[in-house]
């Protein structure tokens, strides 16, 4: 695993082999890719990001999280994959070189470590955080229910054993608050993009409230186009909408609390599953799903690179 | 290891709003320890709702009684999770 032509993007990994493979891709290019630690987890585990960046001090930047609900596994693969891509494509994909010219790009690969190891050694189906609910005999709090964007509102619990139960106040989780302190201190996240699974969507705000965004018709638009080229690969079929209206209202969601706090180019993506095992993608589904997410991702960052505000 | 030993995962074709709301109505229900792992919302999307060994005589008898359509999407949870388990292992040993 020490060498970064030996790993095995088609297949799912532990989370120690995942950090040791970050640091294998940073030694493999290090004027490009970094290892950012932006805190640690409940459990005292550390988070990271790693950051493309070709220069520059807080050039404008593009924040991509996977993982942030453990079971969710095909989300970190394709992340690592992806991760790959963006660096072995540099000075290659001619698009990609001029994107990494002119803004930098986070990647959060395992932005719920605990839950990440919970469900390697305890309970493969675990979705939330592993911190410890005062009055509670269950632990843990959705990640995606607990930013500050109508926090506790419908769509989300306030009972601690429910899988979606948005926590004691906004921010609670420290895996959420230190993606938040890293994104207000940067200051110049253009897009924000959080990557889940499964069901083949691509949403954009709000999750919240069912009213449409003021940019509602721009957002819809550039989903539309990402899907087209996200499903040019496979044929693989996405639905884009609002969280709410594609779903369901939500409360307290990351990309709803991205846009209110002025990144435009907020979207979400629910991956792939061919209607047969849901959040237990077999492994040799990653590469494909990784490639096609790789298409419409790159479609929403080109936007974002040429439409600056 | 908690075991998944049985359960079943069943994807729901809601028909009608009336589907949706029985639906809603049972993901309310915390007595037979349902994860649903998509939410009923509406008739465009399917609901996948795994269900523990316990209850899925129950689970059935009440989609049947109400004519929901289902069909089992997966099994038995714990022989997929135990190849993939043995994927993972295999990968990490190479």
């Amino acid at each position: 695993e020490r060498n970064a032509r030996s790993f095995n993007f088609g297949a799912y990994h532990t989370l120690d082999t995942i950090y040791s493979w970050m640091d294998t891709l940073v030694a493999a290019h290090p004027n490009l890719v970094s290892k950012v630690q932006i805190g640690t987890s409940y459990e005292n585990r550390p988070m990271y990001a790693l950051k493309f960046s070709t220069g520059g001090n807080k050039r404008p930047a593009i924040w991509i999280d996977a993982g942030i609900h453990a079971r969710e596994w095909v989300s970190t693969a394709s992340a690592v994959w992806m991760a790959d891509k963006m660096a072995t494509d540099y000075g290659v994909d001619p698009s990609v070189t001029s994107l990494l010219g002119q803004m930098d790009v986070y990647l959060s690969i395992v932005t719920n470590p605990d839950g990440y190891v919970y469900t390697h050694t305890s309970d493969r189906m675990w979705r939330k955080t592993r911190s410890v609910n005062t009055g509670s005999v269950c632990r843990g709090v959705d990640p995606n229910r607990n930013w500050d964007a109508g926090f506790g509102g419908p769509g989300a619990s306030k009972n601690p054993c429910s899988d979606s139960y948005h926590g004691p106040h906004a921010h609670s989780e420290i895996e959420v608050k230190n993606v938040v302190d890293l994104v207000q201190s940067h200051g110049n996240f253009k897009a924000f993009i959080s990557v889940h699974a499964y069901s083949q969507l691509l949403m954009y705000p709000y999750g919240y409230s069912c009213t449409s965004v003021p940019h509602q018709a721009e957002l819809d638009s550039v989903g539309r186009s990402a899907v087209q080229a996200l499903s040019s690969l496979y044929g693989t079929s996405y639905k884009v909408g609002s969280i709410c209206k594609i779903i369901y209202q939500a409360s307290g969601g990351s990309i709803d609390w991205s846009y209110d706090i002025g990144i435009k180019y907020s979207f979400a993506f629910e991956l792939r599953d061919t209607g047969r095992y849901g959040f237990l993608l077999p492994a040799n589904q990653i590469i494909p799903t990784a490639s096609e997410t790789w298409l419409g991702l790159k479609h929403i960052m080109e936007y974002v690179r040429d439409h600056p505000y | 290891h908690k075991l998944f030993i049985g359960d079943q995962v069943l994807r729901i074709n809601a028909e009608s709003e009336e589907h949706i709301q029985l639906l809603k109505e049972l993901e309310d229900d915390e007595g037979w320890e349902l994860d649903f792992w998509t939410h009923p919302a509406s008739t465009d999307l399917p609901v996948d709702i795994h269900v523990p060994f316990a209850s899925l005589h129950a689970v059935k008898n009440f989609l049947q009684a109400h004519k929901i359509p289902f069909h089992v999407m997966i099994n038995n949870l714990q022989e997929l999770l135990d190849e993939e388990q043995e994927g993972v292992e295999l990968n990490a040993m190479q």
